[in-house]
């Protein structure tokens, strides 16, 4: 099983766009596919069709067994989706109290890791989508996950961002001993505007190695996938943002070791 | 003084476009503007050049007087910016720690109301940046104005966003007793494509009257814009994102009553 995270904390950057392409092009290919909505907002939720404030069953059932996770419960939380072989395990608003609910609680950085441990055969490929805050929930992102993708858009504000992404990305590590690798992955450029292509100097000049060597295009047809449902190659298979996924989704293949 | 705080608990809206925009114009008018960034990420203070994460003086400063605001702090942490007539009050990321520091204090609801109280002769109009949360800074911000403007995304996964909001801001309005107006800003409209069209119906349909009549179309200008540093309207006043905002201005001024 190899686990993705998909994560910054600025918002509106493209990780639910990032996730759902990723995973709708992973299921084309054959491979079994499972998203986690891992984002009190439920934008992965609300993709496919669900509401984050009246669902029952969400990945916020998973922390409420005092850090262990019952055999069997996670298969409960998982439901299909409008694309054959991704499967989703939907978010709940009921996981903004969680920061709150955790004060002091011991192990609740591993509910996730312990989630897919039980998961380990039933899936190839797992993508968390994440919200844009530092908490809990990020944390048990990362000390799951094998290799993280941070999104940033090709423009100036969101350059800062990074930088703090990068800083409690850092922080994060140290404090794990992991070896989470990590791929920058700069979305929404438009390679008409001199913005755009300043951006994307800066941030290769500042991160190196850790960009990708190519940039996911604006592209129109994100959002009508977004408000039909259906993952972004399911709408249009050849669309210039789908492509540069597919694109991407090789260089992720080189570098993740098999799970 | 009219005080108009800009939020939405949905992150990349163009809540920070919004208020430039809307200040430039306004300065550009010889109206005397401050613009207070209340967003721990900082992204108004990095538009003008400042690094919020090692600023001396900024918002922060106003909580740690244990709910007074001595005369003369206000004046202490304002600065120019290369908008002639447009003062900043910056963030710092400090403010990231107020949620923790002020469990339990009482009375931290009305620093920001407190504050333009001691401003209130130096400025005609006080546009408040937020961060895309619910916290100490949001019910301060909310508490010290007199107008909402919530920019929301004409895209299908931004609705969801736009019914937190608005269910939040009930609460606030039932537990403040003030009577806020709001107004929806339809941003980032782009008529080319039916995910667009589709949203900003379905938005209208559900929230009426308090819609805008207009919408905020995409325009690349924004980004180039805060790349330089300037205001959209320094920059090109008569670009259709500009001209939109110069038309949204008029129906605010009809709108709020003389402060
Ligand atoms: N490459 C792209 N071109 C054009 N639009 C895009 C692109 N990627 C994402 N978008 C659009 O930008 C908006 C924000 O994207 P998305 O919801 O994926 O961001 P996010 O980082 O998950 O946001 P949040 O922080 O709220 O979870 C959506 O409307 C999406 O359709
Ligand atoms: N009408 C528009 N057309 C095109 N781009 C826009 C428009 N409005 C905003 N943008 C761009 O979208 C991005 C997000 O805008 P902005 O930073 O104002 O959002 P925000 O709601 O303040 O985000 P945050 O929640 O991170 O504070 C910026 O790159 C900005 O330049
Ligand atoms: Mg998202
Ligand atoms: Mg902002």
């Amino acid at each position: 099983m190899r686990i993705w995270a998909i994560a910054n904390q600025k918002g509106g950057v493209g990780k639910t766009t990032t996730v759902v392409s990723l995973g709708g092009v992973l299921a084309s290919q054959g491979k079994r596919v499972l998203v986690m909505d891992l984002d009190p907002h439920g934008s992965l939720t609300s993709y496919f069709g669900h509401d984050p404030d009246t669902i029952e069953q969400s990945t916020f059932d998973l922390f409420m067994h005092k850090g262990r996770v019952p055999d069997g419960l996670p298969e409960q939380l998982i439901t299909a989706t409008s694309c054959p072989g991704l499967d989703l395990m939907p978010a709940s608003t009921a996981l903004a109290t969680l920061e709150r609910r955790m004060v002091g609680v011991d192990g609740m950085g591993l509910i996730i890791s312990k989630t897919l441990a039980l998961l380990w055969d039933q899936y190839d490929f797992v993508l968390l989508d994440n919200s844009p805050s530092l908490g809990v929930l990020m944390i048990n992102s990362l000390a799951a996950s094998q290799q993280l993708i941070v999104p940033v858009q090709t423009e100036f504000l969101a350059i800062k961002g990074l930088e703090r992404m990068m800083h409690t990305l850092s922080m994060v590590i140290r404090s794990q001993k992991s070896n989470l690798q990590h791929l920058i992955l700069p979305t929404m450029f438009d390679r008409r505007t001199q913005a755009s292509l300043q951006s994307l100097r800066t941030i290769k000049q500042t991160w190196g190695d850790h960009v990708w060597k190519f940039a996911i295009p604006v592209d129109t047809k994100f959002r009508d996938a977004s408000t039909k449902g259906v993952v972004p190659s399911d709408l249009d298979a050849v669309t210039h943002g789908v492509r540069a996924y597919k694109k991407l989704l090789e260089t992720l293949l080189e570098k993740t070791p098999n799970g």
